[in-house]
């Protein structure tokens, strides 16, 4: 199974 | 003071089109280098980056930097009423609450202008770090189209898997499985029409094609898509508008639980 990744775990905020 | 003319009104169109079902509500930022944005889907699975660069307005003047909160929903509704060939000029005074659309024929026999609402947005801004990507795929942007919607009637998700063999699309559900392979190709008389595959070393992901499908939306801005593969983030398919920017879409992969 997987689970959904999440752009925030990838990209800081600035 | 802003105003911005866009002799290709039907560029701004496109744009609006391609992600209003993406993203509600969004700042517009418009600086000495051009008009953008940057905002992320309600779940923050995608994000959307947008440039259009300010040398590829006819006329661009934005005395200081200036957000525009906007509801894409309304601003689509009101692009919709320009016509395919009109000009667009987008107008704001500093300190306003409302953006003016003006749009006017080729003939210059009519001009509208529209004026909408603007909205406080708090949005976070994120910072795209430049990456070595793992693979980097450009395909006519309409195969790539093709490709999620067909697989999206067999399955939910894609997994993208690039090799020296080419790029392969892969699907399962309840009804069976489906691949697709593309190779390279370049030999096509039209360099739009090619697939160039370069691949630094082979790649895997796993990807909701619920949003593969929503970035195909913005197939109409270029006959081109660039699909950019690393193992550590993000999927990148990439629009460029021409002579103007670029449209991209950011994508997290679904990970092994």
């Amino acid at each position: 199974d997987s689970k959904q990744g999440n752009i925030l775990s990838f990209f800081k905020k600035v | 003071m802003l105003e911005l003319r866009l002799v290709q009104g039907s560029l701004l169109k496109k744009v609006l089109e391609s992600v209003k079902d993406l993203v509600t509500d969004a700042n517009f930022d418009c600086s000495a280098t051009g008009f953008s944005l940057q905002a992320m889907d309600s779940s923050h699975v995608a994000l959307v980056a947008l440039l259009l660069r300010s040398e590829g307005f006819e006329h661009y003047r934005c005395d200081r930097n200036l957000s525009m909160g906007m509801n894409l929903n309304n601003m689509s509704k009101m692009l919709k009423c320009a016509g395919n060939d009109d000009i667009i000029t987008i107008k704001a005074d500093d300190g306003s609450d409302t953006v003016t659309f003006m749009f006017e024929s080729p003939t210059q026999d009519k001009i509208a202008d529209f004026e909408m609402k603007l909205m406080d947005i708090d949005s976070e801004h994120l910072g795209i770090p430049e990456a070595e990507y793992h693979a980097i795929v450009r395909m006519p942007s309409a195969e790539f189209a093709r490709i999620c919607k067909d697989l999206s009637s067999i399955g939910d998700t894609v997994v993208i898997s690039v090799t020296k063999e080419g790029v392969k699309f892969s699907t399962r559900g309840d009804i069976g499985t489906a691949n697709i392979v593309c190779r390279q190709n370049t030999s096509v008389d039209k360099p739009e029409e090619s697939t160039i595959i370069e691949m630094n070393e082979p790649v895997s992901l796993t990807f909701a094609l619920r949003y593969m499908n929503s970035f195909t939306k913005a197939t109409p801005l270029a006959n081109s898509v660039t699909i950019s593969l690393s193992s550590e983030l993000p999927v990148v398919v990439e629009y460029k508008i021409a002579e103007m920017g670029y449209i991209r879409f950011y994508l997290a992969p679904k990970i092994e639980d």
